[in-house]
């Protein structure tokens, strides 16, 4: 555990809360692309399939479960409480583009050809693109809302603090291997943020 | 000094 680490997982969390709240308070989708949060649905999904088989920690079971929670409830505020808020036509961007590459990558560059490692990669690469639509959506109507932002700036907080963690913690340990899968990944997903 | 197993993360 890593004060990095913490700091991405909070800050991610806060980025979700921000989003959901948004949802609700306003009772309006605008500005938020429902498949972006579609796809974190399945990120989350992919990654946390491992909640059944293995235990790591209590912070990391619970943080686990409250993920897969918050996304899932965007999800249906999206697509099912105020569906009718929700920008269908400029929502455009084609996800099979996205997902279908990752699950490629994924089959073939795994840490070990198991179901586990696999989908853990698999949710690691479409991470690294789930933003895409949202950004997409964010240039296509041309206002970016403030709340979208402070989401969008969370998210890529986050994903800085883990990429930080990885190098601080590869440098600073003799017997620790610098994971590239997550480290490439994790620097292509900041590239999108950055933007 | 822990080595990072990034699979334990979130």
């Amino acid at each position: 555990m890593d004060i990095l680490q913490i700091f991405g997982d909070y800050v991610h969390l806060l980025g979700m809360i921000i989003l959901l709240a948004k949802l609700w308070l306003t009772k309006s989708c605008a500005g938020i692309s429902g498949k972006t949060q579609l796809l974190f649905a399945l990120v989350f999904t992919a990654r946390n399939a491992d909640l059944t088989i293995r235990y790591v920690s209590l912070y990391n079971t619970i943080l686990k479960i409250v993920y897969l929670a918050i996304t899932y409830c965007t999800v249906l505020s999206i697509f099912l409480f105020f569906r009718k808020t929700y920008d269908r036509k400029r929502d455009a961007f084609r996800i099979e583009l996205l997902i279908l590459p990752c699950a490629v990558f994924a089959l073939f560059l795994n840490k070990a050809f198991e179901t586990i490692e696999v989908f853990w990669a698999f949710s690691v690469y479409l991470e690294a693109l789930a933003i895409v639509p949202q950004v997409y959506l964010v240039s296509k109507s041309k206002q970016a809302d403030s709340v979208v932002m402070s989401y969008i700036s969370c998210l890529g907080l986050y994903r800085g603090c883990y990429v930080l963690h990885w190098l601080y913690a590869y440098k600073h340990s003799p017997n620790s291997q610098l994971e590239h899968i997550a480290v490439a990944s994790g620097v292509v997903q900041l590239i999108f943020y950055f933007d | 000094n822990e080595s990072v197993d990034v699979h334990d993360e979130l």
